[in-house]
């Protein structure tokens, strides 16, 4: 699965998410990808998110639109990233990753898995990681 | 801080050999996406160009690289939503198109449906003239030997995919 989400110069905030789904998955199965508030959310006023992970996970727990509610109370979009996946993990048992955008441009890139390959541009700064932690960043 | 874009390429087991792969292809797809936004271009047409370039990479799990299903075919999903009014289009189960998120961005443009599913997105895809590819231009030596490794009786492929819960 991949993802994007974004945020331009006049505020509009925009997401999208592309997938093959699940390895030797039954003909037909359709997982959370395209599924609105599951696979992706945006909402120029509270923010987008893009998921990935176990989809029949994702669409349990609607995790795109449940990062965004947690936002709605106040949160973080980290925190918000966090709280959606933990619940995922601890509800359902599953792994997963997400980013997250909000409409001041702040923005995050999370996943419970050990893994997840992302990146970022805002000020002419190029953002980027893969493990747990990782964050380099390099001029754009 | 605007704008901002920022992409991801897929949480869950990322073998070692690929890593430097996957993460050149989320770089080179943000840096198209910014450029985008930089240029005064919206932020639907920067995460559709971010996913598209994606889909064309054979590292990702998208479009050219897609993993299999049971019988060794290739069905794609994707979504695209703006926030402004919260148009949103999505394909399900599509086959034999190199960019199912363009054709997701066109069912949120051209319809008034939410979603389009297997033969009816093939036919609406036909309809707006978007390319039929052959599944196998999908299809790497990657994904067909993960394919294979996964029929055993005995293998597990959301783990193999997923990784161990961490």
């Amino acid at each position: 699965t991949v993802g994007a989400v974004a945020v331009d110069s006049e505020g509009n905030i925009a997401c999208a998410t592309s997938t093959g789904g699940m390895l030797n998955k039954m003909e037909g199965r359709v997982g959370d990808t395209p599924c609105i508030g599951s696979g992706g959310y945006a909402d120029n006023n509270v923010g987008a998110v893009s998921t990935t992970g176990h989809g029949e996970a994702i669409m349990k727990v609607t995790l795109a639109r449940l990062i965004l509610f947690h936002m709605e109370q106040g949160h973080s979009v980290e925190a918000a990233s966090d709280l959606g996946l933990a619940y995922m993990k601890s509800r359902v048992a599953a792994l997963g990753g997400v980013v997250t955008v909000d409409p001041r441009g702040h923005w995050a890139a999370r996943f419970s898995s050990r893994q997840m390959s992302w990146a970022a541009a805002q000020k002419d700064t190029l953002h980027y990681g893969l493990y747990t932690g990782e964050h380099f960043t390099q001029s754009i | 801080m605007l704008p901002v874009v920022v992409v991801h390429g897929g949480a869950g087991q990322i073998p070692k050999q690929r890593t430097e792969q996957s993460t050149l292809g989320v770089c080179t797809a943000v840096r198209a996406a910014y450029t985008i936004l930089r240029g005064g271009g919206s932020s639907m047409d920067a995460v559709v160009e971010a996913v598209t370039q994606m889909e064309d990479n054979p590292s990702f799990n998208a479009g050219h690289g897609s993993v299999l299903n049971a019988k060794g075919g290739v069905e794609m999903d994707a979504i695209v939503m703006e926030g402004k009014t919260l148009g949103s289009g999505a394909v399900s189960a599509v086959r034999n198109i190199a960019n199912p998120v363009q054709l997701a961005r066109l069912v949120m443009d051209k319809t008034s449906h939410a979603c389009l599913t297997a033969e009816g997105a093939s036919q609406f895809a036909r309809a707006m003239g978007v390319p039929e590819v052959p599944e196998e231009s999908l299809i790497t030596e990657y994904s067909r030997m993960r394919w294979t490794k996964n029929l055993a009786p005995e293998a597990n492929p959301v783990e193999c995919q997923m990784g161990k819960m961490g």
